[in-house]
Order: C-alpha cells, then structure tokens, then sequence
C-alpha cells in the first residue's frame, strides 16, 4: 500500500491511499484502502493514510479516529497517532501518516517497520524506514 | 496564510533482512515522491491534486505494492483498489476490484468529482474507466517477477503473505505464518491476516 496526506498553504487536508491489497488474497477482497474512514480520512482538522492489515484497520475504523480524538478530545496530531495506534488495534498491526491543517506532520506504526517520508514548510524532512 | 505539511508512506510491515540496496531504492523513491509534492505546493497546487500527483507516482513504480508491483490474488492476478478524499467538504471517491487501470488513484478522483457515487467496484469501476478515457493496460502489465516469487511462497506457507520485498537469496516465510498463534480475528488464526 502507498499513500500521501498533505495540507497546504490554505489550511486544507486531503488524503489518499492505493494499493494492490495482501499478497495470496482471495479474488474479491476489499481491504481498508478504498474504505473512507478506515484506511482514507480527510477532514477539516487533519488528513491520515493508513497501511497494514486491512481488517484491524477497518475494524478499529482508524483513519477516522485519528480526526475523531483531536476533535472531541482535544488531542494534538501526534498524541492522537499515537492514542489511536496504542489503543484502536487489537492485536492488529498496522501504521499511518497524517498532517494537520496547522502543517503539522506526524505518523505511527506498531509493526517492525514502515516505509514513510514526512516534510513541512519550516525546512523538516525525515524519509525512514525502521523505528 | 498556514503551513503546507507533507507526509506519503510505502507501507508497514518490513522485512526485517531486507537487503540494503532494497531499503536504499525505497528511501529514494519516497525522497522522490516528497520532493515531487512539495514543489507542486511550493507552485500553490490544492493540497487534493497534490495528493493524486504523488499516489500516481508510487502507483507507477513497482517498488511498493500498488498500481504496477500490486500484490498477487490467490489466482495469480492483480485487483487493485484506491481512495481519495479532500477535507474541504469532505469529499471523497473510492474504487475497488481494479484489473486495467494504469493509475487507480485518478480513478477514484474521477468518481469523487464526475460521479454522483462515491466508491464503485469491478466491473462498474472499470466500465465508469473507459467512459472517461482513463488509461488502461493490460494485467499483465501490473506483475512483476518479484511479486511472482512472493505469490509461491505464500501458498508454499499456505499465508497470506507480508508485503514485503523478499530477498532473493532467503525463503523463509514469515514470522506470523509459520508460528500459529492462538490469537483468533473474525474466527481466523491471526497468521492468515499477516500485515502487507
């Protein structure tokens, strides 16, 4: 699975997601990618991508947690990656990236690695993949 | 005014002995892609086409698992699958089941913007593709070599397998299909639902 969030100079998210789904998968599967909310959020307060196994993430209902907890609890981005990796997964493993409409970056995953890239306008740019 | 932020992701769940010139490859693809984005808000792009731009690009390198490089059905194919949504108001579009189609992200933008729907699947998707000229391949064009040899192993490993780029030299399978744990998900043994 690929995917980018973004906010831009006008304080607007989006979000988006692709991917081929799991290797050996039965023809006719739906993983969490497509599904708007759990692997694709955008709203006004941020924008996540999620990538991992598919049915944690759309049983947990992730990307929209992550909005969910800044909105309702207050959270900042990164305390609500982290809240939403720690507490909505179960046993799944998965990770996300998401921005702020404020320009804020931040991600989370609770496997033994993600390929992931992160830059914002005051010069910051991580590219990683391992902790 | 704001700040832009951006952040793109290949996936999770990583081969723990992936080869360093595979880590080296995929650290320069997301430089790429980063670099690709933040000249288009640098140019005053929307963050929505900003979004669409990057996925493309990582759908049509086969280094990560979407659009060319997807990984393998039980059946040896590709169905490919892809949303999008922009924050301002909310909009999103969603596809599934994709066979032919070269970008699945544009196609979900498609159905965000010229459909009143928002996620068609299969043939429906596909159909909605060709009406607006979208640019399709054939399936074979979306396999590669790699992907094959993945697709052995985990039938070998009776799995659904990491996505993860397994070296060419190691052909163990993965942690979670080869120790049974006694997590159960939707009534499944948690090894079958292996991280991609």
């Amino acid at each position: 699975t690929v995917g980018c969030v973004v906010a831009d100079t006008e304080g607007r998210c989006a979000a988006a997601t692709s991917t081929g789904g799991l290797m050996n998968k039965k023809v006719g599967r739906i993983g969490d990618s497509p599904l708007i909310g759990a692997g694709t959020y955008a709203g006004e307060v941020c924008g996540v991508s999620c990538t991992g196994e598919g049915e944690a993430i759309i049983r947990g209902t992730l990307a929209r947690d992550v909005a969910a907890v800044m909105e309702y609890k207050g959270l900042k981005l990164q305390e609500a990656v982290d809240f939403v990796i720690k507490e909505r997964l179960d046993e799944g493993k998965a990770g996300l990236i998401a921005v702020s409409s404020e320009g804020e970056v931040a991600y989370g995953f609770n496997c033994n690695g993600m390929f992931r890239g992160c830059a914002t306008e005051d010069g910051f740019m991580e590219v990683g993949i391992w902790e | 005014m704001g700040r832009w932020a951006i952040a793109v992701h290949g996936g999770a769940g990583v081969d723990p002995n992936l080869p360093l010139e595979r880590q080296e490859a995929a650290t320069a693809l997301l430089t790429r892609c980063l670099n690709l984005g933040i000249s288009a808000l640098r140019s005053s792009l929307p963050a929505i086409d900003v979004v669409e731009l990057v996925v493309r690009e990582l759908e049509t390198d086969p280094l990560f698992n979407s659009g060319r490089g997807s990984a393998l059905t039980e059946k040896g194919t590709v169905e490919m699958e892809a949303s999008i949504m922009d924050g301002r108001g909310r909009r999103c579009g969603a596809v599934s089941g994709l066979t032919t189609v070269k970008n699945p992200i544009s196609l979900a933008r498609l159905v965000m913007d010229k459909s009143p729907h928002s996620y068609l699947a299969f043939s429906g998707a596909e159909d909605f593709a060709r009406q607006h000229g979208v640019e399709t391949v054939d399936n074979e064009y979306f396999i590669t070599e790699d992907n094959k040899g993945m697709l052995k192993l985990a039938k070998e490993a009776d799995s659904i397998l990491f996505d993860y780029r397994i070296p060419s030299t190691a052909f163990e399978t993965c942690g979670a299909a080869s120790t049974e744990s006694p997590i159960q998900m939707n009534g499944m043994p948690i090894s079958v639902y292996a991280p991609e």
